[in-house]
């Protein structure tokens, strides 16, 4: 139980981590064509 | 005191005799200095008297999980290879367990890569698999799984034989239980079918070998730079881990580490037939080894002696022992998961993610075609009737989000505002609410990510220790009648 309440912890950041990654580089994308 | 590089010209220790055995270890043994720190207890050097042999005795507390170290003594008394470090006997000395064992006068393969402050050349990498493949070989021959190879637990004697060592996790496979399904074992380490809990067997040991190939050449196992909690996660879903550089290293040498990171265990080699591979077989100059060795044992004496001239220069306080000791040899415990700083950790993954690739498949999913939109962007296709440069799909994809964004920008600033207060990230992302924050902000909250998820990790830790206390007080307090 202990290890599925970690994994679920751990993949719930993992994604939150990817989704945030994603929008930091599409920012990046976007400022570096404007340029 | 001089590190002996040469072997005793004596016999070779088998076994302490019954009579040995049955006096005090003060009276068969000089405890001479402390070597380190063990999985259960330290590790002294001491000189057998009756021959003058050098041994390891471990020094374990009998509080400590003595089923563990019977298992350790029963693994270890039953193997009789010169790839593994031998057990001599034991002897209980007031509430200590003295277990005496081969000694192996270069020390682990970690302590030498951190007193050198060098990484391994692929000779000597190769000279030490060898060795190493030779020990598991013998192991998995006899049914026993190491599950904790790494440079820590491959010791070398001072000609320059590698020898398995740290049979703490280790365990044996019977035929009725031909696959074991506990997780143990050092997390950067570990096979995936070890993490998943799926049921593992011999070929687990190889996987650790070949994250120990990329540990001695690169000076650590891949993701180290990570939490160990992100990385046993990342284990079983990341393809299998391959060298920062891949270029610095030999295609014999990748080959080998391909062939041991396999993740599927049915696909693994064996030992037995890595023994056979290029990388390992063809001959290595028995001196290389011994070089490696002469060359850690002068930093090591060197080392010594510029603590010995601070001890002496500072006579006013009583020289400790043990500080010469930790000088000596540090072993690589559960300190090296000590060491990972959860802040720096996360600049280094966000740039491995990018480096990879990941983010490139990332950007798809977001309607972004990332391999249209660079040759886009840099050829600047005119459209005729306006003479602009045609915008990249990312672009229209961003416009068309503000556009939605405005017209219900309110409401969203509240729920930034709730999220912020919260210290537990939202179960399901919400883009629309990450879009209108500012790139500020969004690093801002990565680098929050790691110590929140670890604060999250620790409250459910403790949670589950107030459950689960009561019943480990049972289980000590019937232990206890039990042994009345």
């Amino acid at each position: 139980l202990f290890m599925k309440e970690l994994e679920r912890i751990v993949k719930s950041y993992e994604s939150y981590r990817q989704a945030l990654l994603t929008e930091v580089e599409a920012r990046q994308k976007r400022q570096q064509w404007y340029a | 005191e001089k590190v002996q590089l040469r072997s005793h010209p004596r016999r070779q220790l088998k076994k302490l005799s019954e009579d040995s055995l049955t006096k005090q270890p003060e009276e068969v043994f000089d405890v001479l200095e402390k070597l380190g720190e063990g999985s259960y207890g330290s590790v002294f050097k001491a000189h057998f008297k009756e021959t003058g042999e050098i041994v390891a005795i471990k020094q374990v507390p009998v509080e400590s999980d003595l089923q563990e170290i019977i298992k350790e003594i029963s693994i270890m008394q039953q193997c009789n290879s010169p790839y593994v470090v031998k057990y001599y006997g034991s002897y209980f000395k007031n509430s200590d367990l003295w277990i005496v064992m081969e000694y192996c006068g270069a020390g682990s393969v970690s302590d030498i890569i951190r007193l050198r402050n060098k990484t391994l050349t692929e000779d000597e990498i190769a000279a030490i698999l060898h060795s190493t493949l030779k020990g598991l070989e013998y192991l998995h021959f006899m049914r026993k799984i190491h599950r904790d190879i790494k440079a820590g637990n491959i010791l070398l004697n001072a000609e320059g034989h590698a020898k398995l060592a740290d049979f703490g996790v280790a365990g044996q496979l019977t035929d009725t239980m031909a696959k074991r399904n506990t997780v143990i074992g050092t997390p950067f380490w570990m096979a995936p079918e070890v993490i998943q809990e799926i049921g593992y067997n011999c070929v687990a040991d190889i996987w650790s070998l070949g994250i120990t190939a990329i540990e001695m050449a690169e000076g650590k196992p891949p993701y180290a730079d990570i939490h160990p909690m992100r990385a046993i996660f990342m284990i079983p879903s990341n393809p299998p881990p391959t060298f920062r550089n891949p270029d610095q290293w030999s295609e014999p040498f990748k080959e080998f580490v391909s062939q041991c990171l396999v993740k599927n265990p049915e696909n693994r080699a064996t030992a037995t037939q890595l023994l056979q591979h290029p990388f390992i077989k063809s001959p290595k100059p028995g001196t290389i080894l011994r070089a490696l060795i002469a060359d850690a044992v002068e930093v090591k004496l060197k080392k010594q002696e510029a603590q010995q001239r601070e001890q002496d220069q500072d006579e006013e306080e009583n020289s400790d022992e043990d500080e010469v000791d930790q000088g000596t040899m540090v072993r690589a415990g559960t300190s090296d998961l000590g060491t990972i700083r959860a802040a720096g950790s996360l600049g280094s993954s966000a740039g491995t993610m990018i480096d990879s690739g990941t983010m490139v498949s990332q950007m798809g999913t977001m309607v972004i075609n990332s391999d249209d939109e660079d040759e886009d962007a840099g050829t600047m296709k005119r459209r005729e009737e306006t003479m602009q440069p045609a915008k990249p799909s990312f672009l229209e994809y961003f416009e068309k989000q503000e556009k939605e964004k405005e017209s219900n920008n309110h409401g969203e600033s509240q729920n930034v505002a709730n999220n912020a207060d919260k210290s537990k990230i939202p179960a399901e992302v919400d883009m629309e609410v990450m879009r209108s924050w500012s790139v500020e902000e969004l690093r801002r909250r990565l680098a929050s990510l790691d110590p929140q998820m670890e604060q999250e990790i620790e409250e459910i830790r403790q949670r589950y220790q107030t459950k689960r206390q009561p019943i480990l007080d049972a289980i000590e307090a019937k232990k206890r009648r039990q042994k009345n």
